[in-house]
């Protein structure tokens, strides 16, 4: 565990807790994408079925079950308590766009072939594109409440920093894991375009509105 | 690196 690591831990930590809020309080889930939302509980539950096979550390067990668990309540919010106010007329990326290639590419591009390897490595590819149908919504509808632009960013923001927690674990530990790293360079990368809006504009005190 | 190396990791 390095600083990088645990920031970006933080990070993530701190993102699913607003976008838990920002719905519990104002009931309402208008500007998030479910989808983005169940492909990110695809990736938890895909990713840390390893939970039932070995124990790294308390930490370790305690933050993927606050991952699973969480994810599966905001899908539980957006689809079935607030669906009300779920914008499925804007939320319309197609899953299997996503899904499909990132099976695809778990297949031929993996450490081992075995079901818990390519399950892992299919949910690291899966989690860099998981966000396009959030992005996709704010693009559609042009602008995002400033309290999910923070959600963004704090989401971003968790793979950029483990980014720089694997350049510390090639220095330092001689780890390098090439499919975490390409996969988590494409995440934030696809963030990039968000990260300037919410740096020029959210910060400045103005609301995230796409230029025209 | 071998594969399981990773799997600290979140």
């Amino acid at each position: 565990m390095n600083i990088f690591r645990l920031t970006g831990d933080l990070a993530h930590l701190t993102a699913i807790i607003i976008l838990l809020l920002k719905i519990w309080k104002t009931r309402s889930c208008s500007g998030i994408s479910g989808k983005s939302q169940i492909l990110f509980t695809v990736v938890y539950i895909t990713r840390y079925l390893d939970l039932f096979t070995n124990y790294i550390s308390a930490y370790n067990t305690l933050m993927k079950i606050i991952f699973v668990v969480s994810s599966l309540a905001t899908v539980f919010l957006i689809y079935f308590k607030f669906k009300a106010t779920y914008d499925r007329n804007h939320d319309t990326f197609r899953m299997e766009f996503l899904i499909i290639p990132s099976i695809i590419l778990a297949l031929l591009i993996r450490h081992e072939f075995t079901v818990m390897e390519v399950l892992w490595t299919f949910s690291i590819y899966l989690e860099a594109v998981a966000i396009l149908p959030q992005l996709f919504l704010v693009s559609k509808t042009g602008e995002a409440e400033t309290i999910t632009s923070h959600y963004l960013f704090a989401l971003g923001s968790y793979r950029g920093l483990y980014l720089l927690n694997w350049i510390w674990r090639y220095y330092f530990e001689n780890f390098l894991d090439w499919i975490s790293i390409v996969a988590g360079f494409v995440q934030t990368v696809l963030y990039c375009d968000f990260f300037y809006l919410y740096v020029t504009r959210v910060l400045h005190g103005r609301k995230l509105r796409l230029p025209a | 690196q071998h594969a399981t190396t990773g799997k600290d990791e979140l």
